[in-house]
């Protein structure tokens, strides 16, 4: 094979050639993509008082229009969100038109909140995603799965889960 | 749900999630 | 015989396979919101080591295409046909790169897409016929039936993918020189003198993805590639317009591998043997002497596999 690497093309060798043509260019630093390694958290963290992290998640969900069920006595550090998503139709609405919304899209997200201790004063917010549930089927629960069908289930896109999670950190980061 | 810390107004989230038999670390990158 | 027994095996696997084979047991995706400014954007493809990334609208909740380096260089070109814009550049978001697309006239990039469980030989033909280099996996979720951008499939991983499972490219061993692939004739190159946005303008009017740089015997030094233009943004030198092609790539980062070249000896079995081991994008075809011949690119070879 006669494949090979043009030699004068490899950066360092092109840099060198140009700063021997022109000297002024030796201040010019080549882009460093730094690989900082993005750093990943599960959930956030808070050193707050559990229950003021309480207090922030629901003033939060409140602000963002989302509903919550009552919290019962042995899971007070569990919320239980649901959360109306209702895109904006593709198609541009005619004037006049009332919204149309397909009915039979799902637009209630629903969402789980927990706090988590990970050692005295250090505490973690995990989120995660609880399915979906449309407006007419109120609170009904979803039917049981077998593994099967949980195997077909499992193409869920989560853009608007993680969406709603954006907001709902901005959201806590603003107030805070 | 795996989140980084904000950083230039921007933040990012992520989860794992199961499509068929693989799995996708789906990562969404936001402004603020 | 041997070269035609070749193809006709690695059409035959192309068919039997579907895109969702080649990505691996676990992959991440990473996709911007269209809200994200597009320096933003171009900060986190840097530092990702990536040069395209999927976007999606949390307001119709719908993928909404690829962004790419051609979106990059419509910035470029936008800005050199507007240098008093720059507040409006440096204040871009990703939904704005499609009024950019309006402005400067460049032609409105079709999203191609397939479904993960269509043959792969169907995303080749796809990327061939609207000559996208990559390919959006797009599923419908079960339940809101809105996309889900499973992944982006490039020609790159799919070359990858046939060198590394079909034995059949070892016996592809007939001479470039005996094929009718890539191009030899009329080939636009410049030399480092000549300024970056004129390379720039020649990526658009050629719509190719890289501009060869030659010294005045026509000997190949150097390339300029539309991925380049990355660096040229974050460095934030596209401001001077008079740069010239050699100092623009001053900017390359360290981790280029290098521009490959090859001759008209080489063949086919090597060039795949080469795309297994190294993430080449192209190979320039060079005489003895190193002077440009030609050049021979990932769409080339993959039309040559499957239609010849």
């Amino acid at each position: 094979s006669t494949i090979a690497i043009l030699p004068s093309s490899l950066p360092q060798i092109h840099r060198a050639y140009m700063v021997q043509s022109y000297p002024e260019l030796a201040s010019v630093q080549p882009v460093v993509t730094k690989k900082s390694k993005t750093r990943w958290h599960f959930g956030i963290r808070s050193r707050s008082y559990p229950l003021d992290v309480m207090c922030e998640i629901y003033r939060a969900l409140k602000n963002l229009g989302a509903e919550w069920v009552r919290p019962s006595e042995e899971e007070l550090w569990t919320i239980k969100v649901r959360w109306k998503y209702s895109p904006v139709a593709q198609k541009e609405k005619k004037e006049g038109q009332e919204e149309e919304t397909d009915d039979s899209v799902p637009d209630l997200m629903k969402m789980q909140i927990q706090l988590f201790q990970l050692e005295p004063n250090n505490y973690l917010v995990d989120f995660k995603f609880d399915g979906w549930e449309s407006k007419r089927k109120d609170l009904e629960e979803e039917p049981v799965v077998d593994d099967e069908e949980q195997e077909q289930i499992s193409s869920f896109s989560a853009y608007p889960f993680l969406h709603l999670a954006t907001k709902l950190i901005m959201e806590l980061a603003v107030n805070s | 749900l795996a989140t980084t810390s904000i950083k230039h107004n921007t933040l990012a989230v992520a989860s794992v999630i199961r499509y068929k038999r693989k799995y996708v670390t789906q990562i969404l990158y936001a402004p603020l | 015989r041997d070269q035609q027994i070749a193809l006709k095996a690695i059409r035959s696997f192309l068919q039997s396979k579907n895109s969702f084979d080649v990505l691996p047991v676990s992959y991440r995706l990473i996709v911007f919101e269209t809200s994200l400014l597009v320096k933003r954007a171009l900060n986190i493809l840097l530092q990702n080591s990536i040069v395209s990334a999927p976007l999606w609208n949390s307001k119709t909740s719908r993928f909404a295409g690829l962004l790419t380096s051609s979106d990059f260089i419509n910035v470029i070109q936008y800005y050199s046909q507007n240098p008093d814009q720059f507040q409006f550049v440096d204040n871009l978001t990703l939904d704005g790169l499609r009024d950019v697309e309006k402005a400067i006239g460049a032609p409105q990039l079709e999203t191609i897409s397939i479904h993960p469980f269509k043959s792969l030989y169907e995303a080749c033909v796809k990327m061939i016929e609207s000559s996208a280099r990559r390919i959006p996996l797009i599923d419908e979720d079960e339940k809101t039936h809105r996309e889900i951008v499973v992944s982006v499939l490039t020609q790159y991983r799919i070359l990858k993918f046939v060198s590394m499972n079909c034995r059949e490219t070892k016996i592809l061993l007939q001479p470039l020189s005996e094929l009718k692939v890539g191009t030899t004739t009329n080939l636009s190159a410049v030399k480092l003198e000549t300024p970056v946005m004129d390379v720039i303008h020649l990526l658009i009017s050629q719509s190719v993805s890289s501009v060869p740089i030659v010294d005045d015997q026509d000997k190949l030094i150097n390339v300029y590639e539309a991925v380049d233009v990355l660096s040229l943004i974050k460095g934030g030198m596209y401001t001077d317009l008079s740069l010239s092609v050699g100092e623009a790539l001053i900017k390359r980062s360290d981790d280029f591998e290098g521009v490959y070249t090859c001759t008209l000896e080489d063949n086919l079995c090597v060039i795949l043997e080469t795309i297994r081991k190294s993430r080449l994008h192209r190979l320039f075809i060079v005489d003895t002497a190193g002077k440009l011949i030609g050049v021979i690119t990932l769409s080339d070879i993959l039309k040559y596999l499957l239609f010849d």
